[in-house]
């Protein structure tokens, strides 16, 4: 009934530092982790000097034709996601490890804490051993000390003061040996702390009195429900909902709803058109929380604005194009995924060539491979060209000269860097693609093949090499056990595709490669696509120029120097359960250029 | 049928589409 | 809130409207509609032998033209022949009769529409075909080569090599294989 109150700062102290630690200590460890873990190699560096070449190259060109006010909203975008010094985790664990430091030294300066803790009884500190001694030194040295402080043995020049000390240490001294020796002693000692049984004990309450029965109580009270009531139910209903809110791609669950609505209602008689696209991402959720004062129309009207690259007068209207346009991003690829759910390929075809469309603020025009390079003057290009050139490949036939009527470019330095631009772009050529089991020479019914791909990464201004000049060990998987256990691993050897040209997209952003597998038999999708970050660029470093190189022949030529590119697909379901062929449609597509994509027939020959 | 039809009178929708994608 | 119109005995609706209950209304009128006009109690999935017969005249005189040589005459004659099956016969008549009547009548549309140069108007009737289930190699040799008229090369290889899958070994779609690369690479430079 009555209690005792921590009156004396006994208590509190101990409770408040396991507080702060249970925090600081976990938080502190991670902060460090992540501190030295971003120095060293993150997803962000690479070291393959032709991957930096190329992305130096497209970086000059990119950086200098983004627009200032692009870069002003990088600014702040970047801002926002930035995780400097000073946020809030840092600030957090500075604040709270000086906190423990002062109450270490309070706890240290109190009288009434540091006489408890002598009190306690500490048998080895008594007798000076170590914690693992055995018997036999804990014999010796009580020996050893029991003959330096037996009052027999005691110097008779001792004052009755010393005397006392002396006595009482021989007792102190007596008891330790008894504790870790005699068995009733012992069995004191581990169960009370003392060898002589239970000492006083004192249950009580770690807070001074005042804060429980006095004047601070109602304070006390209040901020318990302060804590229960309000602060911690707040805290879990918002994240609870922002989980409740965003599917796991990271598109809001009513923009989800949205296009899962749209594609359960598609008619096949629709064709499919970027527009359409367009017009199902302008209702999203996300864009509504931006700018609810926007409607659909207008996000459809921003989205067209931005395809066409109009100027736009208004400063708010332009920010409002480039936060609409950058989290189109995580749009199409949610779109991408509901698409590839509902086993719909045109859909999902047309979804990947929006993206490319946005992402080089380009319409889906024939010419849109010739739009997306720089300083492109579309009146000049339309009015002109003898013959129709639709592809970069056509466009280098051509000597530089005649580019630069063609692309109406006069001026020197400009066509330097559409050339620049123009020879970067990847193109993809295949070399070859089948299904492979590991550590099978074939695929065997209801086995799991996975697809695997080698192809040519080139630019277009090189001479076309058809397959057949690459010899057969250079595309050979290697057979050895790592292989067999992990095939998907050589795809990780690949350095980071560089941050693409792209200076109308409102963020830096870096290059991808799409992958959508279906079936022949019935033209629709079989799996959720997927996304290759990883490709060397390496043969665009290559001097091959078609104009200069009439034939190939040893002296031009050695497929040797060239880098061949691995893309393994894991399939989603086995093989059938019957011997025969399966056809299957396999689409590869860059996510940021237009360029010579893939899109191949291969068949798995299933055998017994 | 009525798929079929609402399939069929499509047609011209589609055919104007093409024309100007392409 | 659905209404009915005593006068028109059509049904329809009110306040915020699906897309498929739209459709679903569209249908139960045109069902509505055609029972109406049904002068014979004791009508039957059967097709009707008069429309029958009108559709099967028009075709016929097609088929007269196109051997005489007269090919726009017997395209008109034979797009009348589709145009009528749609109109006259009645929604609960046998569904597949009415696919197989439609799909018969469109690949003979479909030749000679090619022939005649038309081959956006052939294209899409090719569309309909596959959408319909009719998935066969003389639909994706037809769809290759108008779409290699219509200069849209690399959807031409796509359908090119589906066709190729339903059959590896046809000498005609291999032939347009290689037509497809050779334009292809042509574009590509």
């Amino acid at each position: 009934q009555s209690y005792e109150y921590d009156e004396s700062s006994e208590t509190w102290p101990f409770f408040v530092l396991t507080l702060l630690l249970m925090v600081l200590i976990p938080l502190t460890i991670l902060q460090v982790h992540k501190l030295l873990l971003g120095k060293s190699g993150g997803v962000d560096d690479t070291d393959d000097p032709d991957q930096n070449l190329i992305q130096k190259q497209l970086e000059n060109v990119n950086d200098a034709l983004v627009s200032r006010d692009v870069l002003r909203f990088r600014q702040v975008f970047d801002r926002k996601g930035k995780r400097g010094i000073l946020n809030v985790k840092n600030v957090v664990i500075v604040v709270g490890w000086f906190l423990v430091a002062s109450i270490v030294q309070r706890v240290m300066n109190n009288d009434a804490i540091v006489e408890a803790a002598t009190g306690l009884f500490d048998p080895y500190s008594i007798l000076s051993v170590s914690i693992n001694a055995n018997d036999r030194e804990i014999k010796s040295a009580y020996r050893k000390l029991s003959v330096k402080f037996h009052p027999d043995k005691l110097s008779k020049d001792l004052s009755p003061e010393e005397r006392t000390v002396m006595e009482e240490a021989y007792v102190q001294i007596t008891k330790a040996y008894e504790a870790l020796t005699d068995e009733l002693t012992k069995e004191n000692f581990l169960r009370y702390g003392h060898p002589d049984g239970p000492q006083n004990t004192t249950h009580g309450i770690a807070l001074p009195r005042f804060l429980v029965d006095g004047v601070g109580s109602p304070l006390v009270v209040l901020f318990y429900v302060a804590l229960l009531g309000v602060i911690l139910p707040y805290f879990v209903s918002k994240w609870w909902s922002k989980t409740q809110l965003h599917t796991k791609k990271g598109i809001h669950v009513k923009t989800a709803s949205y296009f899962v609505d749209r594609l359960i209602n598609y008619k096949p008689s629709e064709v499919v058109t970027v527009d359409l696209i367009i017009n199902w991402l302008s209702h999203a959720e996300e864009f509504k929380i931006f700018y609810p004062e926007f409607k659909q129309s207008d996000f459809e009207g921003l989205l067209h604005d931005h395809l066409n690259r109009r100027e736009e007068p208004d400063k708010a209207r332009r920010y409002a194009r480039y936060r609409i346009v950058a989290k189109c991003h995580s749009l199409l690829h949610g779109l991408l995924d509901i698409s590839c759910g509902f086993r719909n390929t045109d859909i999902a075809n047309m979804t990947l060539e929006t993206f490319k469309c946005i992402v080089q603020a380009v319409p889906h025009s024939p010419y849109r491979q010739i739009f997306q390079l720089p300083h492109v003057d579309r009146k000049k290009f339309s009015e002109g060209s003898i013959d129709e050139v639709c592809t970069l490949g056509k466009l280098f036939t051509y000597e530089d000269a005649k580019i630069s009527k063609i692309l109406g470019i006069s001026d020197e330095k400009n066509l330097k860097e559409t050339l620049t631009v123009a020879s970067n772009i990847p193109n993809l050529k295949l070399l070859k693609a089948e299904f492979l089991v590991p550590g099978e020479p074939q695929v065997t019914l209801a086995s799991t093949p996975h697809l695997s791909i080698k192809l040519l990464i080139r630019s277009a201004k090189h001479k076309a090499i058809p397959a057949e000049n690459f010899p057969q060990e250079m595309m050979e998987e290697p057979q050895d056990f790592e292989f067999q256990k992990d095939p998907f691993a050589v795809m990780l050897k690949e350095p980071l595709l560089p941050y693409s040209y792209a200076p109308f997209f409102p963020t830096k952003r870096r290059d991808g490669i799409c992958c959508l597998v279906g079936l022949q038999k019935d033209g629709k999708l079989l799996q959720t696509p997927v996304t290759i970050q990883r490709l060397s660029l390496k043969n665009l470093t290559k001097d091959f120029d078609k104009r200069q190189i009439k034939e190939l022949n040893n002296d031009n030529f050695k497929p040797e120097d060239w880098e061949i590119g691995t893309i393994k697909i894991p399939l989603g379901q086995p093989a059938p359960n019957e011997t025969g062929d399966v056809f299957f449609r396999v689409i590869v597509k860059s996510t940021d250029y237009f360029t010579s994509d893939l899109d191949f027939t291969v068949a798995m020959q299933v055998r017994d | 049928n009525q798929a079929l039809s609402r399939r069929y009178n499509s047609i011209l929708k589609r055919k104007e589409i093409c024309i100007k994608e392409w | 809130t659905l209404q009915y119109d005593i006068n028109t005995k059509k049904i329809s609706g009110s306040g915020t409207v699906l897309e498929s209950q739209e459709i679903n209304i569209a249908q139960i009128n045109a069902l509505t509609q055609s029972l109406v006009a049904e002068s014979n109690p004791n009508f039957t999935p059967q097709p009707h032998d008069d429309s029958t017969k009108l559709i099967k005249n028009l075709f016929e005189s097609g088929l007269k033209n196109a051997k005489q040589n007269r090919l726009p005459e017997a395209l008109k004659n034979i797009t009348l022949a589709i145009e009528m099956a749609q109109r006259k016969r009645a929604p609960w008549e046998a569904f597949a009769v009415q696919l197989q009547e439609m799909q018969f009548m469109l690949r003979h549309k479909i030749d000679l529409s090619l022939v005649q140069g038309k081959y956006l108007d052939a294209l899409q009737d090719l569309d309909m075909l596959l959408n319909t289930g009719l998935v066969q190699p003389e639909i994706m040799i037809r769809k290759t080569d108008a779409l290699l008229k219509l200069g849209q090369l690399d959807q031409a290889r796509i359908d090119c090599e589906r066709g190729l899958s339903l059959q590896p070994q046809n000498v005609k779609l291999k032939a347009l294989m290689l037509e497809c690369t050779r334009r292809l690479a042509n574009y590509n430079g």
